[in-house]
């Protein structure tokens, strides 16, 4: 199902993405 | 106290998006993070369409933290 795989891909991109701010807050890697 | 707390970081995460204080994330607020975090412009971009649900092409802090919160639980979830 290409929605199904759509759905999983901006899920990923948005925990990289909320990850990477929460690491810029907390100042680690 | 969980979905405070989920609340207070989608509040400060969009304070780091919006550094002009707009109320609203532009596309271009989004490209802007290019330089501090370490995602592509694509990635960004991507970001940017998952987070705009309605795709008026700028982000409210309720489309943010409604994109957040799904992160939030996810990620507190066993």
């Amino acid at each position: 199902d290409p929605n199904m795989k759509a759905g999983a891909t901006s899920e990923g991109v948005l925990a990289n993405f909320f990850n990477s701010l929460l690491s810029k807050k907390t100042g680690s890697p | 106290p969980e979905e405070l707390a989920m609340r207070r970081k989608a509040q400060e995460f969009f304070q780091t998006c919006d550094v002009e204080g707009k109320g609203f994330i532009a596309r271009t607020d989004m490209q802007r993070l290019h330089k501090e975090l370490p995602l592509s412009l694509e990635e960004l971009e991507h970001v940017f369409d998952a987070l705009d649900a309605d795709g008026n092409g700028s982000l409210t802090p309720e489309e943010f933290t409604t994109g957040f919160s799904r992160f939030f639980f996810s990620q507190n979830q066993p």
